[in-house]
């Protein structure tokens, strides 16, 4: 049988989005 | 390298859907290995809120925000919404335009987007109704002040 080679591994973070203001308040 | 973050005031497209909302990322189709701040493995549909606090609590760079729904309208984009979000303590107003179906991660509920089913249909992904007053997770750079 043939063994799956390659799945993608995302990291945690990539799910959830950056949503805080960057510039200065 | 995480993705850029949004400024407040003119509606931006969220960064996680690159320049358009018109895409929807490959890591939300039910099965995706996701790998955790501690290095544990686990598919998209098995997430749970103490994974992400966990993994940021571990993270140097990284900390978690709550982002409160305050209001969605109809994007400009077909299929799409704009979302207006009141983001972390002082609840800055931040607006993205997202697909019907992007998922944001609830807390305490999980997975929710404008248009569950759709999610659903496109990603296998179950998937809650996104409400307003919902709080989903998001993320922001511990060194921003």
């Amino acid at each position: 049988n043939v063994e799956p080679r390659s799945v993608p591994v995302f990291p945690w973070h990539s799910l959830v989005p950056f949503l805080a203001p960057t510039q200065s308040d | 390298s995480p993705a850029p973050a949004l400024a407040p005031g003119p509606v931006q497209a969220s960064p996680s859907l690159s320049s358009s909302p018109t895409t929807l990322p490959p890591f939300f189709m039910r099965g995706s290995i996701i790998q955790l701040a501690d290095g544990e493995l686990k598919r998209v549909e098995d997430l749970k809120t103490e994974d992400f606090i966990q993994s940021a609590e571990i993270s140097s760079e990284l900390k978690i925000d709550s982002s409160t729904v305050e209001r969605i309208d109809t994007g400009q984009t077909p299929n799409a919404v704009i979302i207006q979000f009141g983001v972390g303590e002082h609840k800055a107003q931040v607006c993205v335009e997202v697909l019907l179906e992007y998922p944001f991660f609830v807390f305490g509920q999980g997975w929710s987007s404008c248009c569950p089913d759709r999610t659903t249909q496109l990603l296998e992904l179950s998937c809650a109704k996104l409400c307003v007053g919902d709080v989903c997770v998001s993320l922001t750079l511990r060194s921003l002040r």
